[in-house]
This record gives structure tokens, sequence and C-alpha cells, in this order.
């Protein structure tokens, strides 16, 4: 019955106490503010149609529909307040949950995922994304990086350089994300910076996702022979999304600073103490 | 001594055969992933040195390898035990450093020996039935250059001589 949200001097997430999802962001630096439904999908992976027998796989993304299927339409919620941290923990299914966490200090907010083992027993290949959903007019437009080098504008079922007769509705404007995809009303601009390559979209204006794991169960024909069925380790993925609002004319300076840092991320390395005096000579 | 070659060599391999999970054969991915393992071995070797060789300090150096799935043997079963953080960005940076740990209370030390703020949070239920606490404390790092802090875990003999210590510094 009461609002749910997470704070520090730069940034507030505010929470659905009803479905557990975010429900609007704040940059309290710029004093903006956008509504954001986040929540995880997934598209049912194509065997072949009438079309065309081609079937999702390693190296081709086909769904069979236009609309993805929510995992879930609310999420369990667990709230961590601490002098050193914010967290709201979302529990969506069995086999996806993520952690939405603020530290102190930090002007992006943190999404850390877990998605997996895909359930298949179904018989229904799936491709898993995260989706982030907002009323900005973006008027078919994206952008996304070639590893944090060149941003690229992409425009929904357009090319460039040819006259585009698009087939595939939601893989047809599927981009590579090296390190960020964002979206923008030429004011206020919401940038998902990521901790792999993935690969991204804005399907419809004011949205934007990201793929982060699949399981399939036929192969793609493209020469590896063996469907999409990770059985071991990597049946689980953990991953971070890091999102940042602000304005336009500032989007650039932090998106670049936050990839930086994300990509060349301090190492850790741990030892017993008990030193011993080391000369290299 | 430690070697990088075999890292870069595995690296070689893996950017020309376009080892992208999935697109390869499981017993062929599952190749990719033994010489990665195996590169990263005397990586680790290079790293100690460089390290002992910047400190004018020799120590057993550990690194976890499943830190991304929270598991660390050295944080989660030590009393005491040292962090060494490097940065390899050209600036400064703060980063909250995140260890899995048993339950318990730590104090941890910044390289000048002052206290830093530290707390043990939760860890989603949905990540792991076994290990659910995280040690997190924030650290700073120079430019291209590395912090060690101290973590100890409190027990009663350790609480009990940092009272004291807390104490004989109050009266002084």
């Amino acid at each position: 019955s009461h609002v749910l949200f997470i704070e520090n001097e730069y940034i507030r997430a505010t929470f659905d106490s009803g479905t557990g999802l975010l429900m609007k962001i704040e940059n309290m630096e710029q004093s903006l503010s956008l509504p954001v439904s986040q929540g995880f999908f997934w598209y049912n992976a194509s065997t072949g149609d009438g079309k065309s027998s081609q079937a999702s796989g390693a190296y081709i993304f086909r769904p069979n529909h236009l609309k993805p299927m929510p995992v879930s339409r609310w999420a369990q919620v667990h709230l961590v307040k601490t002098a050193l941290v914010q967290e709201v923990h979302q529990n969506f299914s069995a086999w996806c949950s993520q952690v939405v966490r603020l530290y102190p200090g930090q002007r992006h907010l943190e999404l850390e995922w877990m998605v997996g083992p895909i359930p298949v027993k179904d018989g229904w290949g799936k491709e898993v994304i995260s989706r982030f959903d907002t009323p900005l007019k973006t008027q078919g437009e994206f952008y996304t990086d070639s590893n944090g080098r060149e941003i690229l504008k992409r425009r929904r079922n357009h090319r460039p350089t040819w006259r585009l007769n698009q087939t595939e509705p939601v893989a047809g404007n599927y981009y590579p994300v090296n390190t960020r995809i964002y979206i923008s009303d030429g004011h206020t601009q919401l940038t998902v910076v990521t901790d792999r390559s993935q690969g991204g979209s804005s399907l419809q204006d004011g949205s934007l996702e990201l793929m982060v794991h699949r399981r399939l169960l036929l192969d793609d024909g493209r020469g590896v022979q063996e469907p999409l069925m990770e059985l071991g380790t990597g049946s689980t993925v953990l991953g971070r999304h890091l999102v940042l609002l602000s304005s336009v004319s500032d989007a650039a300076a932090r998106h670049r600073l936050l990839a930086e840092k994300e990509i060349l991320a301090p190492q850790v390395v741990l030892s017993q103490g008990g030193s011993s005096p080391y000369y290299y000579w | 001594s430690g070697d990088s070659a075999p890292l870069n060599e595995a690296m070689a391999v893996l950017q020309h055969h376009d080892a992208v999970s999935g697109t390869a054969r499981q017993n062929v991915a599952n190749d990719y992933a033994r010489q990665l393992a195996a590169g990263w071995g005397p990586c680790e070797v290079l790293v100690s040195n460089a390290l002992a060789m910047l400190s004018h300090e020799k120590q057993n150096f550990s690194f976890c390898r499943e830190l991304n799935i929270s598991i660390c043997p050295v944080s989660q079963k030590s009393e005491h035990f040292q962090v060494t953080i490097y940065n390899p960005l050209g600036r400064k940076v703060q980063q909250m450093i995140r260890l899995p740990v048993n339950d318990g209370i730590f104090f941890v030390k910044d390289p000048n020996g002052k206290t830093v703020p530290s707390n043990v949070v939760m860890r989603p239920n949905s990540y792991s039935k076994r290990y659910q606490w995280d040690l997190l404390f924030p650290a700073f790092v120079p430019a291209l250059g590395f912090s060690m802090y101290s973590v100890a875990k409190v027990t009663a003999a350790t609480s009990q001589a940092y009272r004291l210590r807390a104490r004989s510094k109050k009266s002084r």
C-alpha cells in the first residue's frame, strides 16, 4: 500500500508496490522524471513457417510472433536498505530474477539480472529480453554503438543506403550493442550501458530492449549442427545493465565515462596477508 | 615465471574462430574454455610478480575465478585477508567492492590504516542457497595504480581487542 523506492543524492527509482515492477526514474540533479516500466519477456523461437523453413538458432534470430510473452506480470520484491547500498530484489519466476541497486554517489541505476536455466519442456525455444517502456517520443529512432567508438543512429524498418523490404519485423530491427544503446526525444535521454555485447532494438517508440539469454530446440542449419541448448554452467547467466537518465546535452559525457569504467573495471586480487619483503633484483 | 603468451594465443584462436557462445559445437566450445583457462594460469603468476614488484612485498595472491558467481574460498573462510584492487584507468576511481562472505561482522581498513565503513548485505535468495552474504565497502584506487585494503572478521577476541584499542586511544 506504500510507495516503494530507492534513492541517493542523484537518482530515485520508484516501484509499483502492487506489481513490484520499476515504475519511474528521477534524476534529481537535473529535475528530470521519466515513467519507465521494465520487465522481462520472451520471444517464441520460430521452427520454420509457410514463408520460410528457417528456424531460430545460434546464428539466426527469428521469433515466430511480433509480441513477446511476459516472463511474469509481477515480481515478488524484497527491499534492502543499508548505509552503503539500497536494493530491490525482484523475483519474476523460478528462472528469472533481478536486483535493482543504488550506491551512494552513483549517477546510474544498476540492474543485475539472473536468467536461466530457461525451461523448454513445453517444446518452445525461448529468446529472453529485458525491455524498458517509456513515453518518450522517439520517432522510430534509437542509437547503438560499435565498441563505444562510433554511435550509429538506427531507424526502424529503414536502411540508410538502400530501400528496405522488411521481412522480419523483429529480428530485422535488431542491431549489435557492444557497450550501449539509447533512446531520446531530443531533450531527455535514456541510456543503457551493457557489461557484454548483446542484441538490442527499439520496436516501439519510447521502448528499448536487449536480449539477455536464449535456449533453442532446433539447429538453424548454418553449420553448427546443434541447437543452442546449453546444459552446463552457461545455462544460467548473470549480467548487469547500467541505466542513465539525463538531458541529451549531458548524456554523452556520462555514458562515455561510465562505459569506460565498466570495461576497464578494477581488478580484485586477494591474499591471506603475512607478506615477506620482495626486491626484483 | 609468469607468461602472458599462452593467453594471447588462446585469445587469437578464439577471435579468429568466431568463438561466440552457441556458434560452435559444444565440444569445440569446451575446448575454447580449456584454452582460456590454461592461458590464464601463467597470467596469474605474471600479475602476482608485478604486484610483488610494485608493492615490494611477496604474498601468496589468490585469484578467485568464480567471484562472478560469488564463490571465493579466501573471503568466505578466512578470519583475516587483504584485498588488492588494481585500477587500469588513467583516472582515480571509487569502486564499491563486493565479496562473498559467511555471515558476521567485519573491520575493513584502508591503505592508511583508517577504518572504512562496511556492510554485510544479504544476497537474493534466488542467487544461491549456499552463499547468502556479501561484504560491501567503498575503495578508492589511484590512476593506473592499486590500493590494498585489509579485512578482519570480528570474533569475540578481535572485538575485545578492538574495544580495548579504541578505549586506550580515547584515554590518550
